[in-house]
């Protein structure tokens, strides 16, 4: 479903030139549930936008389910982000003058009529979360842990095949994040999805199929820094 | 040095009202730790600002160094807030057209031209982090780790006497996370502030002098849900 070949990522350039991501071979198969750890700055997020065609490497190739992304029209690379790829940003990236339920009910405009969930999706998964008594608030009237629930059902609410999660535990205390990782479960196992999870986690690291290391910028086995 | 007595804080009215504090009464002592804990929606965030004066408790008082806030005009809760309170936001709230080391610096200038620290100040405090590589970046080119590093950085620049600290180590790895707490338990023991921290991170109970739990905007000792 997600392969990545030789991806490289640096940012500015000469002296200033930060190797965000440096040589990266990954795959992920359908419901797989993939998680990789690292310290701060080692690279989680920039992989995941790379994985997710929000941003471009610098070299090698992303695929998903086959089709390189650097060969894709920008309408080709909107869709696969609409339809077949679920996001769960960092810093959450929720729009502050809509509710939540509105924030989690936006990706489905972006589908064609006939294939949009049904209209009572967005409640459903906000309540599965735990959050389904917030869903007339703005973000801005949520806690950080709710945010972050909000975020994750906005993922999942167009049925991606790939879901991508950025640290979706980072404000949870550890009820809500079992509930959160529970869920991510059953979306790779029950449902078939491929699920990568980047975090600090420790404890969601017990609950995967794989986990990788990943420290300045490559990917490797967990046995801390400099390990394998 | 920070007391809170009766405080309660109600957002919304009639059928929406929310009480996300509940009857709080608080003591933080001069070098002392204190951790509070709760789960996601128990209103730690609130507690924060209430005690930190950016928001107004419903009912009840809250002191700092024995001057009640409300009696104060906004001139003298803005210099409280600038030159006595430290505050790390959980979502940072970084300037994204400054650099980091800029982002630092700027509390600074809310100082008498005689109190403001040495110039090499935010620097050190960001070498101190494990962030100073990157202290000519802008918050959009760091990963969130760092980014809540320099908003720690932030909060120390002008020496506060009270640090208020909502979940510093939510998007750090173990080792940062540890880096993190050794430098705010050293705010505390070795320089006699005030360090009132909440957070879901258990590792961070183990070094505290005090740790006490939020559960629905009320505060007990720690025993989990229904506890104590
Ligand atoms: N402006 C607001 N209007 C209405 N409700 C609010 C507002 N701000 C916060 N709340 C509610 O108050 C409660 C406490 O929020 P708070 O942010 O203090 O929680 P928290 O303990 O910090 O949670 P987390 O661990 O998820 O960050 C939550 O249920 C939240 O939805
Ligand atoms: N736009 C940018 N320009 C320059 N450097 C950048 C940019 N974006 C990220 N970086 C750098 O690339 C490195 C990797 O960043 P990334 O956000 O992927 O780390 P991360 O593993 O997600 O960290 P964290 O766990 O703290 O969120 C960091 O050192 C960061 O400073
Ligand atoms: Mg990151
Ligand atoms: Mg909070």
């Amino acid at each position: 479903v997600l392969e990545l070949e030789g991806v490289s990522k640096v940012y500015g350039h000469g002296e200033a030139a930060v190797a965000a991501l440096d040589g990266i071979d990954l795959e992920l198969a359908r419901g797989e549930l993939l998680v990789i750890m690292g310290p701060s700055g080692s690279g989680k997020t920039t992989l995941l936008q790379v994985a997710g065609a929000l941003s471009s490497p610098t070299s090698g190739t992303v695929r998903v389910d086959g089709d390189r992304i650097d060969r894709m029209s920008r309408r080709e690379v909107a869709r696969l982000r609409a339809e077949r790829i679920g996001f769960v940003f960092q810093a959450f990236n929720l729009l502050s003058n809509l509710s939540a339920e509105s924030n989690v009910r936006l990706p489905t405009m972006l589908l064609p009529r006939r294939r949009r969930p049904d209209d009572r999706r967005p409640r459903e998964l906000l309540e599965e979360l735990g959050v389904g008594n917030r869903a007339r608030h703005r973000p801005g009237q949520l806690s950080g842990g709710q945010q972050q629930r909000v975020a994750l059902a906005r993922a999942l609410v167009n049925d991606p095949a790939l879901i991508l999660a950025d640290e979706p535990t980072g404000n949870l205390d550890s009820r809500s994040g079992e509930q959160v990782l529970e869920l991510l479960e059953r979306m790779a196992r029950a449902r078939g999805k491929s699920v990568l999870i980047v975090t600090h986690d420790e404890r969601i690291a017990g609950q995967a199929d794989r986990v990788l290391w990943l420290q300045d910028g490559r990917l490797g086995r967990p046995g801390g820094p400099g390990g394998a």
